[in-house]
């Protein structure tokens, strides 16, 4: 709870009316901005301690939970740049659906691989497309990354208020040879 | 691929092979001439002493009177990605507006994913950058706006429900917030259209069969109504960048017996994207069992 508060704080100033309207002067936007993501940083603490818990089982609870699996999320993906999904060969997607019925969400993430393999949570491979990122977005200012393509792949039927995990491998140079 | 038609399953698109631009979509067994093109009203500049005078700005929009809004540009550079669960063209309109057009396997929408900025401000008059959508679709100039994302609204160009109008402010008058859904109906051939948002924006329909949403703006000078400088957002040293997306549906406006109506694939839309799925990373896991 007391994790929430930063962005239930956050929250109650966005409620002023130059916040809803956008008619805050430019160094207040940036301070709204500042004080936001400082609540959503809390609130990603609580995500990764609940998640890790339910993934794992194990109770991460009391003065200092250490969650066993960090979940990283991609603050950048708006500028199709992760860090995380460009410079690792194999890391696990999880996808949380917080809809009380199933969906089916299309994973976008930003790579520099040329081949990769996803596995879904039973094992099977999944149909995965690399699709080049448009040139305008390569060229926003702020952009840092290397990523001119983007793995596509069907996170189907997510269970209602539940996730899947996925797991990303890059494909080495011979196996996309032999393939 | 050299083509400029895309089509999954039901869903699909047809380009101009002339301009690039969006000439058709099918959906829903509806085959719809719909035209998109981006455009910017210029922003009045005046001293803000009389109310004919008043810039536009932070507070209101104010475009310059009699003036039509500018065609970003008449002629798309295209790209197209085809693939099994996605297909995409990629449109480059000028050097600051783009657009990539999406259908998906097994999604029933086309998703138009616009990139806007830095808007140049180099001009006296702000930029107040649009998406228009046009169709052939007789509206009787009524068309539908969400309120607050709840009940559809039925809005009425020109017009006020409670009292006659005169319209000062033609195409501002006609401006309504839109939380999430902003819609088209042709009762003669029983044909809805709508556009969704991933966030709230103005939008309007000006003419008959017309849709069209405010996506981006700079506004140079102050309106004087309080904030007290002039509305041009910096990032980067730069203006700001917007990336976005709309969701166009088209379907039967009636509901048929025993198909989901157009009305409710929106509502399911709409709920994916405003509560859509988080996607988190992690370091591989060793433990095998662990992603079953």
């Amino acid at each position: 709870w007391v994790d929430l508060n930063a962005l239930r704080e956050a929250m109650g100033v966005m409620q002023h009316h130059d916040a809803i309207t956008g008619t805050e002067k430019q160094h207040v936007a940036e301070d709204y901005a500042r004080i936001l993501q400082g609540g959503i940083d809390e609130c990603q603490f609580i995500v990764n301690s609940a998640l890790s818990e339910i993934i794992t089982g194990e109770n991460n609870t009391g003065d200092n939970p250490t969650p066993k699996l960090p979940l990283n999320s991609c603050w950048w993906t708006n500028v199709s740049s992760c860090s995380f999904s460009e410079n690792q060969d194999e890391f696990v997607v999880t996808v949380y659906n917080p809809l009380s019925r199933p969906v089916t969400k299309y994973v976008r993430l930003p790579v520099l691989g040329q081949a990769y393999e996803v596995q879904d949570p039973a094992g099977t491979s999944l149909v995965v497309e690399l699709i080049p990122i448009p040139e305008p977005v390569l060229k926003i200012p702020g952009r840092q990354s290397e990523a001119k393509v983007e793995l596509v792949f069907k996170a189907a039927d997510l269970p209602p208020l539940g996730f899947k995990s996925y797991s990303v491998k890059k494909k080495s140079g011979n196996e996309i040879l032999k393939e | 691929e050299d083509v400029t038609e895309l089509k999954s399953g039901g869903v699909g698109v047809v380009l101009d092979p002339n301009t690039g631009l969006l000439q058709e979509v099918i959906l829903n067994g509806q085959t719809v001439k719909v035209a998109q093109e981006f455009l910017y009203y210029e922003g009045f500049v005046g001293d803000n002493e009389e109310p004919k005078n008043r810039s536009s700005g932070a507070y209101i929009f104010r475009p310059v009177p009699d003036k039509d809004a500018v065609v970003v540009a008449e002629k798309a550079q295209v790209k197209i990605f085809r693939g099994t669960i996605v297909a995409e063209a990629q449109q480059i309109f000028n050097e600051w507006v783009s657009q990539t057009i999406r259908i998906y396997d097994q999604e029933n929408l086309i998703e138009f994913e616009w990139l806007v900025g830095p808007i140049p401000n180099q001009d006296a008059n702000g930029k107040e950058v649009i998406t228009r959508f046009t169709t052939d679709f007789a509206t009787k100039s009524t068309f539908y706006t969400d309120s607050n994302g709840r009940e559809m609204l039925k809005r009425v160009r020109n017009s006020r429900p409670t009292w006659n109008l005169t319209l000062e402010e033609p195409v501002a008058g006609n401006y309504y917030p839109i939380t999430s859904k902003l819609s088209i109906v042709d009762d003669s051939r029983d044909l809805q259209l709508s556009l969704l948002t991933d966030r709230a924006q103005g939008g309007s329909s000006l003419k008959d069969g017309q849709l069209e949403m405010m996506i981006h703006r700079n506004c140079l000078h102050d309106d004087a109504f309080g904030v007290g400088e002039a509305l041009d957002e910096i990032a980067f040293d730069k203006g700001l960048v917007a990336r976005g997306s709309h969701f166009l549906v088209v379907g039967p406006h009636t509901n048929k017996t025993g198909e989901i109506s157009t009305t409710a694939q929106e509502r399911d839309i709409a709920q994916r994207k405003v509560l859509d799925a988080w996607v988190l990373i992690s370091p591989a896991y060793n433990d095998s069992s662990y992603l079953s």
